[in-house]
């Protein structure tokens, strides 16, 4: 299961 | 034997060159300094928030020159319509982060 990127650390989410 | 490395070492001073043209501090290209190059593709952004999660292998927020690499190689694999996998495949880690 791909991990939900978290958007803390994602610039994109 | 040692797997080698997905990016090809001539694919890796360009990614480099466009590392350092970003201006990196401490060598780490923070997201807001990455995220205008990966727009730059006009991938969808689920799929660079994809690319940003496999690339940022420690998940601190900010991409090192073989993240950054990481990342570039996962935008050109996605232009050229090859899925970007779910998951980081062994041969694109990065020797540094084996």
């Amino acid at each position: 299961q791909f991990p939900t990127g978290s958007s803390s650390t994602n610039p994109f989410l | 034997a040692e797997l080698a490395w997905a990016v090809k070492s001539e694919d890796k001073a360009k990614y480099d060159a466009i590392f350092d043209s970003l201006s990196p501090v401490d060598g780490f290209l923070s997201g807001d300094k990455v995220k205008p190059v990966l727009l730059n593709s006009k991938l969808p952004v689920e799929i660079l928030g994809r690319v940003w999660e496999l690339s940022d292998i420690d998940h601190d927020g900010k991409l090192d020159r073989d993240e950054f690499a990481v990342a570039m190689f996962l935008v050109y694999c996605a232009l050229e319509k090859e899925p970007v996998p779910m998951s980081l495949p062994p041969a694109l880690v990065p020797p540094s982060k084996r």
